[in-house]
């Protein structure tokens, strides 16, 4: 499972965060370590996207899809200079 | 750049050009491979200080102090490689710096290309020589390292926009791309998006994947999207064969000459045990059979450089580059190791022909440095991405052209200008091609036009330079395809080749705001989350009372699909028609503007107003196009072009017809 692992970019309706939370940041840690114990943000984004990356297995990125607040789960892609 | 400021026309009106202060407090953010920032295109003499806005930080490395690296030229210098060391493992700092610094050249060409100072007396290796300078040489550059020896991964790259945006760039240039997926997994294409939303212009590279069809990158409609044209400059080599034959091509060779005296020549394809030996592949060539001699490689699969070395390593006293089908005659000059030369399919294949009927086939290559004043150009280069546009085939794309073909700029001191690590020269610039190299181009020229008009929305600076440039020479004639040598077409050029000095006077603009790209995505019946997920607005729900059209986007080109008669024989003679509905905002003088059409014989297009008068800058007014045709077979093409002009402005758009 581990070696499945791969990098998703998880977009987060960022209005949505629930009151219990005071920082953006603690939310998605929360969403995140609500799917997988060890996953942790490899960045959060606010200025042009609202949500963060993380290294995730399939069926855990499949699980955050359904969390409340996520917006969407895109595996991260390469791409090439030209 | 040397030649492209002038092949643009900036030189020439530099007295009519306003030299606005507000230039230099347009910071062009570059997300690349970073910067080398002792080249001297990063020099900040007569700059002022940097503006008070900017938040942007040098960020410093093992190999890379902030003191020395940024100035008042080179404001920011960011790394991002946390997506990419979770994907790869750690960055092997022998091998690249884990720090802003350039150890490829790419980033440094792209950002010099963008807004570098100008430096006197710039070359490679003698050729293209000149002064070398950005097309906005008052922006600032701020560069973000985000890809790697292994590539650029989108958590980086989503990262990198993040943070440029915050530091208060007001152009990005981004010169990579992706496959093609829908706006929503497109981390570029949902970094432009609220990039624009800030009010910052995104200029991409198209992508290098012609002249097949449907072969673009970045194709978004809230990013400039830029293919790759020629300039006016070339660097022509002399291939003499023994029977007494000349052949010309290009080389940026510049050691020791080979003898006058013709040399063996012989087919790569006929030293080798390997089948793809022709190729001139690493270890495939017979040393005992190329020894001394000239070889003839053909092109294809492995890097062109990487061949002159695989020739050289054999004991080849020197190479004959002969294009494909691939490649036609589309000729890209190298900085060969050994004497070297490309040449284009149709000299190849002659060369060949030559090889194989002499029992004893001799060459010898002269070299015949910098030429310019080449005509025609610019062409549309082979390798720039085409269209029609996969994702959203309503959507013109590419946008523009702009030179991409043989341009000089600043370099790393990592590596030489082959980027071969047996290449063991270092020099200040370097000569390289690409639809990466068009896209910093256009980003400059952002720059540029942000400067004179700081009031405009990036939608209107993407319409001022699109409906000002040109899709015909100036003694007539379309702007041709190297890959056919026949004209162009939209979906090779897209509106045209950027016309700067015209793009700074449009008189007209087709101006786009969010909203307006809100409802195209609604258009295009994207989800709520997914739109939130382009947007980050998760309380916008499109209206389900109203009608939402890709055609009503506000855009300054015009797609049209019609779709073809289903059946055997189909009804075929049934009449479509499509309308269109833009509105140009004056940001000229008061004037009346007439519309004019040129329509391809399988459409007929009607405009509705044909005129339309405005009394002040900033006045609005609507138009309707109205697309009719006929069935055609499925495939096919036409084109047209759509002109507003009031006597002294042209305002252009680029009509495209296909039917599926």
């Amino acid at each position: 499972a581990v070696a499945k692992k791969r990098t998703y970019i998880v977009h987060m309706a960022k209005s949505q965060m629930p009151p219990a939370f005071t920082e953006h940041r603690h939310w998605y840690d929360a969403s995140l370590r609500s799917v997988s114990d060890a996953a942790e943000i490899i960045y959060a984004y606010d200025t042009v996207a609202h949500g963060f990356s993380a290294r995730l297995s399939p069926a855990e990125a499949r699980a955050l899809e359904h969390r409340p607040g996520v917006l969407g789960v895109v595996p991260e892609e390469r791409y090439e200079l030209h | 750049t040397t030649r492209t400021p002038e092949f643009l026309g900036l030189d020439r009106r530099e007295g009519l050009i306003p030299q606005s202060n507000t230039e230099s407090d347009v910071v062009v953010g570059v997300l690349d491979t970073g910067v080398w920032p002792e080249r001297k295109s990063y020099d900040d003499a007569g700059l002022g200080p940097v503006p008070a806005s900017w938040k942007g930080v040098c960020e410093e490395g093992k190999d890379f102090k902030a003191a020395d690296a940024c100035n008042r030229k080179l404001v920011g210098a960011r790394f991002f490689s946390k997506g990419y060391e979770a994907s790869m493992g750690p960055i092997d700092e022998t091998k690249e710096s884990r720090s802003p610094r350039d150890n490829d050249g790419h980033g440094t060409h792209t950002s010099s290309t963008a807004a570098g100072s100008a430096v006197p007396d710039a070359n490679l290796l003698g050729y293209a020589a000149g002064t070398a300078r950005g097309m906005s040489t008052r922006a600032r550059v701020a560069v973000y390292k985000v890809c790697w020896l292994g590539g650029c991964f989108s958590s980086d790259i989503l990262a990198a926009m993040d943070k440029a945006i915050e530091d208060g760039c007001g152009v990005l240039s981004l010169s990579l791309g992706g496959g093609m997926s829908d706006y929503y997994r497109d981390s570029v294409a949902i970094g432009a998006f609220n990039a624009m939303a800030k009010g910052v212009v995104v200029s991409c590279s198209a992508g290098n994947a012609g002249p097949g069809t449907s072969t673009l990158s970045n194709v978004a409609p809230w990013i400039t999207t830029v293919g790759a044209g020629t300039i006016d400059r070339d660097f022509p080599a002399y291939v003499v064969l023994g029977d007494g034959k000349n052949y010309t091509g290009v080389s940026l060779y510049s050691g020791k000459p080979l003898p006058s005296s013709p040399l063996p020549l012989i087919y790569a394809g006929n030293a080798t045990n390997a089948t793809n030996g022709n190729l001139c592949m690493v270890g495939t060539l017979l040393p005992d059979k190329v020894s001394g001699k000239i070889v003839l490689c053909d092109r294809g699969i492995n890097a062109r450089v990487q061949k002159g070395f695989v020739v050289r390593d054999a004991g080849g006293a020197g190479m004959i580059l002969a294009n494909t089908a691939a490649n036609g005659e589309e000729l890209v000059a190298d900085a060969h190791l050994l004497p070297a030369t490309a040449v284009g399919e149709k000299a190849g294949d002659a060369i060949k022909s030559y090889l194989f009927s002499d029992p004893n086939p001799k060459a010898t290559v002269a070299f015949g440095g910098t030429k310019v004043g080449v005509m025609p150009s610019p062409v549309v280069a082979a390798f720039s991405s085409r269209g029609p546009n996969a994702v959203t085939p309503d959507i013109l794309k590419p946008d523009l052209v702009a030179p991409g073909v043989n341009i000089l700029a600043a370099w790393s001191g990592s590596v030489g200008p082959t980027g071969q690590a047996a290449d063991p020269r270092r020099t200040e610039f370097n000569i390289i091609s690409g639809t990466s190299m068009s896209c910093p181009h256009v980003s400059g020229l952002a720059a540029f036009l942000r400067g004179a008009h700081p009031d405009w929305s990036p939608g209107a600076v993407k319409s001022a330079l699109m409906t000002t440039a040109y899709a015909d020479y100036p003694g007539g004639g379309g702007i041709l395809d190297v890959a056919t040598g026949r004209p162009a077409t939209p979906f090779d050029f897209g509106a045209g080749h950027v016309d700067p000095p015209k793009a700074l006077d449009p008189g007209l603009v087709y101006d786009l705001t969010v909203d307006d790209y809100l409802d195209f995505l609604c258009a295009l019946n994207y989800t709520t989350l997914q739109i939130a997920s382009v947007s980050r607005r998760s309380n916008f729900t499109c209206d389900n009372k109203k009608a939402y059209a890709v055609s009503d986007l506000n855009y300054p080109s015009f797609a049209v699909a019609f779709a073809t008669a289903s059946g055997a024989g189909g009804g075929g003679s049934a009449t479509t028609t499509v309308k269109h509905t833009r509105t140009l905002t004056n940001v000229g003088a008061p004037g009346t503007y007439k519309a004019t059409v040129s329509a391809p014989e399988e459409a007929k297009v009607t405009v509705d107003p044909s005129e339309l008068s405005f009394a002040a800058a900033g006045e609005k007014k609507s138009y309707t196009v109205a697309f009719s045709a006929a069935s055609q077979p499925s495939g096919t093409a036409a084109f047209g072009r759509l002109e507003w002009s009031d006597g002294k402005h042209v305002v252009a758009s680029p009509l495209a017809f296909t039917w599926t």
